[in-house]
């Protein structure tokens, strides 16, 4: 599964 | 392309490897401590991290603990690279063509009306402007207007500006810088007028110099809303380097 770390650092669904 | 512009980082842990796509450049501090919490989390030790950098190039890391120290050492190389890209320095009102800010200034108190803050953005600032809005939910800066007398943009890159998040310029760096402005502003709720020597990199083109007197001040809140409004003048007189 991959996975967005956005700039707030929050892991986020792909 | 939100890795390339915007500096979120790609994680998978598959059955080969952990994966990590990351632009060092761009990368916030938050992203990578939530990066290195990622890493802390997983099971495996081979790292894969892809970098962008004019292009994506990898490389592969027998430990989690031997990436965690490389991507460490590719954002720090990256953010020496950067330092004293974005300088300012407070400014004069009598120095700075100052007309044109102390009648925006007068116009933003508790009268304020639009239509004669408008008339000052237009034509005593060449419609150099961005509007912008405190979400008191999320606690972000959303653009919500924005004038056309900035050069740089590309019509697309104006759109995807406005109604997002102040920080989210085409330079990422840039935008950052831009919102601790706001930010400072919103703070200490006085207006901040200074001079700005700013190196941008436009996606597509040369780092260019930018120098330019901006005034970044709140306006009068209607329906407890918080509104911040940043206009500026180019001035070719400028050098803080």
């Amino acid at each position: 599964e991959s996975l967005l770390i956005d700039d707030e650092g929050r892991l986020r669904k792909y | 392309p939100i890795l390339e512009t915007r500096g979120w980082i790609l994680v998978e842990n598959s059955a080969i490897a952990l994966k990590i796509d990351i632009n060092p450049a761009l990368v916030s501090e938050k992203a990578l401590c939530g990066l290195i919490y990622w890493l802390a989390d997983q099971e495996g030790e081979r790292v894969i991290i892809g970098v962008c950098d004019d292009g994506w190039s990898h490389e592969v890391l027998p430990s989690r603990r031997l990436a965690q120290r490389r991507i460490v050492e590719l954002v720090s190389a990256c953010r020496r690279n950067r330092d004293g890209r974005f300088l300012a320095s407070s400014a004069e009102l009598a120095a700075a063509r100052a007309a044109p800010f102390r009648a925006l200034i007068a116009e933003c108190g508790p009268t304020a009306d639009r239509g004669r803050i408008a008339d000052i953005l237009r034509n005593g600032l060449a419609d150099r402007y961005t509007a912008v809005r405190l979400d008191p939910g999320s606690g972000e800066l959303i653009v919500e207007g924005m004038g056309e007398g900035y050069r740089g943009y590309a019509a697309g890159q104006r759109a995807s500006i406005l109604n997002g998040r102040v920080e989210d310029q085409p330079d990422y760096d840039y935008g950052r810088w831009v919102g601790d402005g706001f930010r400072q502003v919103l703070k200490q709720g006085t207006p901040l007028l200074e001079d700005v020597d700013a190196i941008i990199n436009w996606p597509g083109a040369e780092p260019r110099r930018h120098l330019y007197t901006r005034l970044v001040l709140p306006i009068a809140r209607k329906k407890g809303e918080t509104w911040l409004l940043s206009a500026s003048l180019e001035r070719s007189d400028i050098d803080l380097r």
